[in-house]
């Protein structure tokens, strides 16, 4: 099983 | 004000075509530097960038920096409405809630002005860190867009794994698996028929290849592709606009329970 990741967790606000 | 003349009017009618289908709506950004954007598709998987630099415009006025929302798919409509070998003109007023779209033919005997409507889009621009990847893989575009086509046929997601023998995308479904190796090679007539591989350390990574194929629709815009890749960051897919800038799209990868 894999678990999509969100853009998220890697970029944040600005 | 803001008044953009963009000779090579194709362009933005393919730089449409490329991210429609991935965001509803965004805002495009004007400043000294460019016409730029940077949206998330709704389920804030996957995040594209586009720059349209300044100096790749005949005329470009942009006298304060104006954020413009639009509604992708209706803005696509309206370009679908300019010839391919047409000049289109993005003129705004400042403080105005429209945006025109002008399309002149070549000899001039053609003059349209498409006005559409903007709207208010809450959008938080995201801060993309400088980066060094592991891997940096640039090969013709069209052959990037062919696996991924190939391969959604089989499977659901893709493996895109980087060693020295060269770049592997694999995928398995329900009735097979596949496999398909692009080794370096350099050999060739043409510099973007070119498959380049940089690689720092292997790497290994798994993506849903419903997004890929919809980021393969950029390939029009560039006979190459460039896709980075690190272990812990999303993969960048970019395609450069000559002259221009480029498109960025950057896809979160699928992790192992």
């Amino acid at each position: 099983n894999s678990r999509q990741k969100s853009i998220l967790s890697f970029f944040q606000k600005s | 004000m803001l008044e953009l003349r963009l000779v090579q009017g194709s362009l933005l009618k393919k730089v449409l075509e490329a991210i429609k289908d991935l965001v509803n709506d965004a805002n495009f950004d004007c400043s000294a530097t460019g016409f730029s954007l940077q949206a998330m598709d709704s389920s804030h998987v996957a995040l594209v960038a586009l720059l349209l630099r300044s100096e790749g415009f005949e005329h470009y006025r942009c006298d304060r920096n104006l954020s413009m929302g639009m509604n992708l798919n209706n803005m696509s409509k309206m370009l679908k409405c300019a010839g391919n070998d047409d000049i289109i003109t993005i003129k705004a007023d400042d403080g105005s809630d429209t945006v025109t779209f002008m399309f002149e033919s070549p000899n001039q005997d053609k003059i349209a002005d498409f006005e559409m409507k903007l709207m208010d889009i809450d959008s938080e621009h995201l801060g993309i860190p400088e980066a060094e990847y592991q891997a940096i893989v640039r090969m013709p575009s069209s052959e990037f867009a062919r696996i991924c086509k190939d391969l959604s046929s089989i499977g659901d997601t893709v493996v895109i794994s980087v060693t020295k023998e060269g770049v592997k995308f694999s995928t398995r479904g329900d009735i097979g698996t596949a496999n398909v190796v692009c080794r370096q090679n350099t050999t060739v007539d043409k510099p973007e028929e070119a498959t380049v591989i940089e690689m720092q350390e292997p790497v290994s990574l798994t993506f849903a290849l419903r997004y890929m194929n919809s980021f393969t629709k950029a390939t029009p815009l560039s006979g190459t592709v460039t896709i980075s890749l690190s272990s812990d960051l999303p993969i960048v897919v970019e395609y450069k606009i000559a002259e221009m800038g480029y498109i960025r799209f950057y896809l979160a990868p699928k992790i192992e329970d």
